[in-house]
């Protein structure tokens, strides 16, 4: 989903 | 990964690290804003909650736990082991001014209206003010020690370095998040009034002191 994508830094 | 979140990364993990040690050597947390470093905990906290619903790296995973763990250990060593010489007559600097905004904010401006969802537009929110107390006391006592210019300013330049990884990231992956875009100027902007005093005093081998 497109959040995977936005939660991947820290 | 590119290099300016990698050196993000390794700023923020500085940052941590300079100040665990700090106040581990000199067994005292004097200079250190509690109230900031209780908000950091509530950030990373509500932040890594997809460390349970979301596996990104092996990196990704250990750096979440490094700082969620360091964030409680600041706190414990703050509040219960070196209490005696917690500032905090001067840190009165009130989180609720902080947290009850932040929180409406992510209620309002969010990707989704889901729990971890709000809670991670939260975590964006609340951190990108969670110094304000630690700054609020250095211009209250109108000095800081070294070392803890020294974590001020590699904690600052984290948000800092990862606006250049945005950059990056637009041009290079069409990918942005406009949530902690704007969130980590604000975050950035903050500490602007300290960096001219990091490199303009501290640098030059002086203590930082605000003008009178």
């Amino acid at each position: 989903t497109i959040f995977d994508k936005l939660h991947d830094e820290l | 990964m590119n290099i300016f979140r990698l050196l993000g990364d390794l700023s923020h993990l500085l940052a941590i690290i300079v100040l665990l040690l700090k106040i581990w050597k000199t067994r005292s947390c004097a200079g250190i804003s509690g109230k900031s470093q209780i908000l950091f905990a509530i950030v990373y906290t509500s932040r890594y909650l997809d460390l349970v619903t979301t596996y990104i790296s092996a990196y990704n995973t250990f750096m979440k736990l490094i700082f969620v763990v360091a964030a409680y250990a600041t706190v414990y060593l703050m509040y219960i082991k070196f209490k005696a010489t917690y500032d905090h007559n001067h840190d009165t600097f009130r989180m609720e001014f902080l947290v009850i905004p932040s929180l409406i904010l992510a209620l309002l401006i969010n990707h989704e209206l889901t729990v971890l969802e709000v809670l991670w537009t939260f975590s964006i929110y609340l951190e990108s003010v969670a110094i304000l107390p630690q700054l609020f006391l250095v211009s209250k006592t109108g000095e800081a020690e070294s070392i803890t210019s020294h974590y001020l300013f590699a904690l600052g330049s984290y948000r800092g370095l990862y606006l250049l990884n945005w950059v990056y990231r637009y041009y290079a992956e069409d990918h942005y998040d406009l949530i902690a875009i704007v969130a980590g100027l604000v975050q950035t902007v903050l500490y602007c009034d300290f960096f001219y005093l990091y490199i303009t005093k501290v640098l030059k081998g002086k203590k930082l002191q605000l003008p009178a």
